[in-house]
């Protein structure tokens, strides 16, 4: 199993979550985050408000999946999360040892 | 013949109607709902899908899915209902159970049609299904067999889950046909002889969605009752997976005592589109069964 | 050593903490984030208008432990973080390569 | 490639981003949590204003790097984060399997 973490641009979490629902996933763990990096802060505008930052609201999804399915939640991500401008974000794939479904007790991919 | 009918169209109104009715109560236990409704006996909706009165799950739903694939295609075509499968989970459903949506993703990802035994997906949702493919294949016992285990494996691949379903099938085939209830307990007693885990007496009240307390909160009830309505009341009042203990023990009830024995309190409540589209649905089936065309 | 990530309902979070401390575990960091899964969001109305709230508010723990408490843990966690109903969480297990005390520079087990 | 997750006090945010940039470090991802530890929440100021809660307030850093910068960047955090007082954080190393960047498809050391 992996945990696949996506930093992405907040305004691209439906429809990425949307396009996992596509494949069958829907349990997805979320985190606001502020993001650092070669895409400045400058004055942004966010939730009609400008910000003069020096950081980027990004959202944090975290996906826990079965090893044959990381290929192509991988590859979901990073197409619809895509706009081909700086601040897209990264996909981190980390490796999950072992997961556990705190209602029933179940262990490895039938937890998630 | 106009009671098979009858008794075919009462077993999926029954179904939905168990659905609807045992939603409301789903994860709550017998002492909650006692204290909150005391007997729990009407369609209101709510529960933890916050649903519309008469408005159903999964169970009716993936029900549906095997009957539109079946009818469709006119021939049992296990990729037709996988097929309905995948595309009723991308239509965001109000619920789809753990181990039913892993094994659609197998289908959506890498077009499984059998999923690895394991010997931990003994879950009711193959069973919960088995009403159309009883319709379909009667009165043929091989053919249910073959039916009931197939369209189980695309997410269930599981004995005691197999048992469960084909024992399910064989009694709404004795009570579509106009067998006695204590015919149908002798199919059942089979059941425990052979898988004695099913055992339901003394019923122990454990109805969550392992397949053997489904079946026994069934079982208990189905033969307690001596009315649609006190078998049905009887199962949700157990709470825990209540909806489909509802609708498992309802289209039993259903196809035993036929339409006259559904309350029309009940009938009137329900999802007017889903109620006529297993009306069209059942006719269709039993209109491709063996026993028909044997006409 | 393991990272535990474990993702919780938020009512739950002080009795699993007091549960951890009773078995010797202090050092805990915790997140507010969204869930997303069986448990569905809802509509909620807040300033007379209908939100679609289509998340479910849950905490996620981190816990640093050095692999001989990880069994415990899990089982604390999964004893008390449970209630039987949809949305109870998950528990993660992440490898942990190297851990650092930041105030006194120690590493592995002493500095968790 | 690892991703180096630092848990340290939010006053010493600018002064680590600061000194990873002198590294060549400018991708990082930051997120607000409690922490719980030895350092005890009682009554602290925090932006001003008195807190009674049992948790502090700390900053998760996120950076993922490549195998080589490990040692540097994690000295470097040491170092900067370090106040010498109770509270200051730690350091974990997570193996990172895989990293993308979402805007161009690159994986790997390329990709962060
Ligand atoms: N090395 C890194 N480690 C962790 N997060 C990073 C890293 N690099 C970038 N990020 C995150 O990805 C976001 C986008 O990165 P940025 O460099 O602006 O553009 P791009 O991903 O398009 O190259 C940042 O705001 C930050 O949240
Ligand atoms: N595959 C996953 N990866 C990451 N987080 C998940 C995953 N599945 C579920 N979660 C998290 O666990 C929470 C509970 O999951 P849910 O499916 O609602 O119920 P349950 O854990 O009882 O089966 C979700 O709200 C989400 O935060
Ligand atoms: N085992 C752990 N796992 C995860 N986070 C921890 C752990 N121990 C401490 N922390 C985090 O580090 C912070 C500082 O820890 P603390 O014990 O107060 O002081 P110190 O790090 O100086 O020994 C805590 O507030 C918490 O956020
Ligand atoms: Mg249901
Ligand atoms: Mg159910």
């Amino acid at each position: 199993m992996k945990l696949i973490e996506a930093i992405i641009k907040p305004f691209k979490l439906d429809e990425v979550k949307d396009a996992l629902n596509e494949i069958g996933i829907e349990g997805i763990t979320v985190s606001e985050v502020k993001g650092f990096g070669r895409q400045k802060g400058h004055t942004e505008l966010y939730r009609g408000a400008e910000y003069v930052v020096d950081f980027i609201p990004k959202i944090k999804m975290e996906i826990a999946v079965s090893d044959d399915l990381v290929g192509k939640v991988v590859e979901t991500i990073q197409n619809v999360a895509k706009t081909g401008r700086i601040g897209d974000g990264k996909i981190f794939i980390i490796p999950l040892e072992e997961a556990v479904r705190i209602r029933t007790g179940e262990k490895g991919s039938d937890a998630i | 013949p106009d009671e098979i009918r009858d008794r075919a169209r009462a077993a999926f109104i029954g179904m939905a109607i168990g659905d609807a009715l045992g939603a409301t109560v789903e994860f709550m236990t017998t002492s909650e709902i006692a204290s909150k409704y005391g007997t729990f006996k009407d369609i209101i909706g709510g529960g933890w899908l916050r649903l519309k009165p008469g408005q159903v799950t999964d169970d009716t739903q993936m029900a549906l899915c095997i009957a539109r694939a079946v009818v469709s295609r006119q021939t049992w075509a296990l990729e037709a209902v996988a097929d309905n499968f995948a595309a009723w989970l991308k239509s965001r459903p109000v619920d789809c159970g753990d181990t039913c949506r892993k094994g659609i993703r197998a289908y959506m990802l890498h077009g499984t049609l059998e999923m690895p035994l394991n010997e931990w997906d003994a879950g009711n949702g193959a069973a919960m299904r088995m009403l159309p493919v009883a319709l379909y294949s009667l009165p043929d016992g091989e053919l249910l067999r073959k039916y009931a285990v197939e369209q189980a494996h695309l997410t269930h691949n599981n004995p005691v889950s197999d048992a469960a379903c084909i024992c399910l099938g064989e009694m709404l085939h004795l009570a579509i046909c106009g067998a006695e209830k204590s015919r149908l307990r002798r199919q059942a007693d089979g059941l425990v002889a052979r898988f004695p885990t099913f055992n339901f007496e003394p019923y122990r009240g454990l109805a969550t969605g392992y397949v053997v307390d489904t079946m026994q909160t069934v079982f208990h009830w189905f033969f307690r009752g001596r009315s649609f309505e006190e078998c049905l009341v009887g199962a949700v009042n157990q709470g825990a997976d209540a909806d489909t203990t509802g609708a498992i023990c309802a289209m039993l009830a259903g196809a035993y005592y036929g339409m006259e024995g559904i309350p029309q309190r009940w009938l009137k409540k329900m999802d007017k589109g889903v109620i006529t589209e297993i009306e069209i649905v059942t006719d269709k089936l039993l209109a491709a069964s063996p026993l028909w065309r044997a006409f």
